[in-house]
């Protein structure tokens, strides 16, 4: 599942440091 | 010792509610009755004051909070409104397109541009408040995934309920006042997007919940273990039960006079999973009808294979 939504795998997995949306 | 452990979580969530998210209910209510002296919102009311509104913001010292200050990037960069504060404070509404061209349809399309922007930056700031949940970043990966993909509209209509009352909703962080009727205007489907959620927002908030309150609801709503595809429920359902007893517990000292409030709050579950079912599918229908119709990546995300 996780493959197919990377943008929220990666934002759980970052700290709270931004995220290129 | 068990209630004092149910204070303390209903306390650690209340604080980081306080620091994920910008605008709380306090504020908002506080705008919305008039009590904030010269700060009062700027009403957009129809086309021209849409047009003035994005003037008004753009001339107007973006209160950046001091939590946001290091995300700031991801709300600042674009053009127009988006420049200030994207669209609604907890826009959900995931459109790009509007009509045809010409300088009214120009502002439109960059008002709901920002609406998805917007949306896109209350996700990180949900996807934040839900890895502050004890034991949400313990879980499988993949069902974290799956919870907030389920949970994060919800909790956003939920988020937007303060800021709206039977006229309107404040959008740019308390800046602006949208009518209803205003809304209620454009043209189809576009109209319809909103008005499903002043129906349930007016009905919620007789509830009177206060920020903390919503604090644990938000998380009692991220922890459904009934989200389909999870792989390890137990876990989820366990720490689900961990903070409905914080918040019943919360409820019955905030609100000790208002009967039943945790069943008439649970019940609104219910509700909220057919207003995310009736959004996603007017979303498909926008996708299938507005030629220039672009989803935001991370809304696409969740959105595919949703409901």
């Amino acid at each position: 599942l996780k493959e197919k939504h990377k943008i929220l795998h990666q934002l759980l997995q970052n700290s709270t440091s931004p995220v290129d949306l | 010792p068990e209630a004092a452990d149910l204070r303390a979580l209903a306390r650690h969530l209340y604080e980081a509610y306080l620091k994920y998210f910008p605008l709380t209910k306090a504020k908002a209510r506080a705008i919305l009755s008039g009590k904030t002296g010269d700060n009062a919102p700027f009403v957009i009311h129809d086309m021209k004051s849409l047009m003035e509104g994005e003037q008004f913001i753009n001339c107007r010292q973006i209160p950046i909070l001091e939590h946001q200050q290091q995300t700031s990037a991801l709300t600042l960069g674009h053009g127009g409104i988006t420049a200030a504060h994207p669209g609604s404070e907890y826009g959900i509404m995931g459109m790009t397109s509007i009509g045809d061209q010409g300088p009214t349809d120009a502002v439109e399309l960059r008002f709901f541009q920002s609406c998805q922007s917007r949306s896109a930056e209350a996700v990180r700031e949900v996807t934040e408040f839900a890895k502050s949940i004890p034991g949400f970043i313990n879980l499988d990966l993949n069902d974290q995934v799956t919870l907030l993909k389920y949970g994060v509209i919800e909790v956003l209509i939920i988020m937007m309920s303060p800021l709206m009352n039977k006229d309107g909703t404040l959008i740019s962080y308390g800046q602006i006042f949208m009518t209803r009727e205003f809304l209620k205007s454009l043209r189809k489907p576009f109209c319809q997007m909103m008005e499903p959620k002043f129906e349930f927002s007016v009905k919620f908030n007789t509830l009177e919940l206060d920020d903390s309150d919503m604090a644990l609801f938000l998380a009692v709503i991220i922890l459904s273990g009934d989200r389909p595809g999870l792989l390890n429920v137990k876990p989820i359902e366990q720490l689900q039960e961990t903070v409905l007893h914080s918040l019943e517990l919360q409820l019955k000292l905030s609100h000790p006079d208002s009967l039943q409030l945790f069943a008439k709050l649970l019940q609104k579950m219910t509700d909220l999973r057919q207003i995310v079912t009736d959004h996603v599918h007017l979303i498909q229908l926008l996708k299938k009808t507005e030629v220039d119709m672009c989803l935001h990546p991370l809304l696409q995300e969740i959105m595919k294979d949703l409901y």
